[in-house]
C-alpha cells in the first residue's frame, strides 16, 4: 500500500514539467526515504535524479519499496488536470498494475481521481560516485536559462569555463561567437539574486547546449541553480524542490577525439 | 573536435 498526500500539489506538477522532455518512461522508487527517480536520456548522455523526501509529505506511507514504470508524457497529462492550488496524493495498491491520482481543490469542494497504468521498465541504476568539485556555482536559475537560451542561438556547445575571474559561458557558430561572464556577485538584495563561485582549481569543460536548454524547463522549481563542475566528469546541474529535496541533471561532457 | 561522452562511461551499474 502506497499513500502520498502532497500539499503543494503544483510542486509535483513542476517535477513533470522539468523532466518529461529528457526522458519518456522512467521507473518511480517509493521507499522510507522518500518519493525517487533516475533515469537517462534515449542517447544516455544525460541523467536525471530526483528525490522528493518522505518529511516533505503531509502524509506519506510506503509499506514496501515499490517501483512503479511510468510514461512521463502520461503522468504530465494527468498533472496538468490538477490545479495549481490542489493537493495531490498518489495512492497504489500492492500488486496493482495501476496509480491513483487524486487531485483535491483547497477548500475541499472537488475532488478528482485519476487512475493511470502503470508499465514495466527495464532500467539500469546507476551508481553515482561522491565526487570532489573543482568549481560550484550557485547563480540566479532565470539567468543561467536566459545565457542557455541565448547562446543556443549562436552555436550548439557551450564551453564553461570557472577562474578566478568568474564563470564564463562561451559558444561559436557558423554566425560568430560569444562569451558571457558572470562575476561573483553577493551585494544584492536578496539572497537569491547572488552569484557564488566557489572555485578549487581553474577547470574548463565543454557541454551541449540542447541538454543544458532541456535542464532549464526546472527554473520554475527554484530561483537558484547550483553547477558543479570537475574535469573529467559530468555536469551536475541542480535545482532544489522546495525544503523537500532536489532535480538534479548530469551531463556528459564533450571530450577531445 | 570533439566527441560526446555517455553517462554510462562515468558511473556504473549499482
Amino acid at each position: 500500500m502506497l499513500e502520498l498526500r502532497l500539499v503543494q500539489g503544483s510542486l509535483l506538477k513542476k517535477v513533470l514539467e522539468a523532466i518529461k522532455e529528457l526522458v519518456t518512461d522512467a521507473n518511480f522508487d517509493c521507499s522510507a526515504t522518500g518519493f525517487s527517480l533516475q533515469a537517462m536520456d534515449s542517447s544516455h548522455v544525460a541523467l536525471v535524479a530526483l528525490l522528493l523526501r518522505s518529511e516533505g509529505f503531509e502524509h506519506y506511507r510506503c509499506d514496501r519499496n515499490l517501483s512503479m514504470g511510468m510514461n512521463l508524457n502520461n503522468v504530465s497529462k494527468m498533472l496538468r488536470c490538477a490545479g495549481n492550488d490542489d493537493i495531490i496524493t498518489l495512492k497504489a495498491d500492492d500488486g496493482s498494475d495501476t496509480v491513483t491520482f487524486m487531485f483535491e481543490s483547497p477548500n475541499q469542494d472537488k475532488i478528482a481521481d485519476f487512475e493511470m497504468k502503470l508499465m514495466d521498465i527495464d532500467s539500469e541504476h546507476l551508481g553515482i560516485p561522491e565526487a570532489e568539485y573543482h568549481a560550484i556555482v550557485k547563480m540566479p536559475s532565470a539567468e543561467f536559462a536566459r545565457i542557455c537560451k541565448d547562446l543556443s542561438s549562436i552555436g550548439d556547445t557551450v564551453v564553461i569555463s570557472v577562474t578566478k575571474e568568474g564563470v564564463k559561458f562561451s559558444t561559436r557558430g557558423d554566425i560568430g561567437n560569444a562569451n558571457i561572464v558572470c562575476r561573483q556577485n553577493t551585494t544584492v538584495d536578496k539572497p537569491e539574486e547572488a552569484t557564488i563561485i566557489e572555485m578549487q582549481e581553474p577547470v574548463s569543460l565543454t557541454f551541449a547546449l540542447r541538454y543544458m536548454n532541456s535542464f532549464t524547463k526546472a527554473t520554475p522549481l527554484s530561483n537558484t541553480v547550483t553547477i558543479s563542475l570537475s574535469s573529467e566528469l559530468p555536469v551536475v546541474v541542480e535545482y532544489k524542490v522546495a525544503d523537500m529535496g532536489y532535480i538534479r541533471f548530469y551531463l556528459a561532457p564533450k571530450i577531445e577525439d | 573536435v570533439r566527441k560526446q561522452s555517455q553517462i554510462t562511461s562515468f558511473f556504473t551499474p549499482g
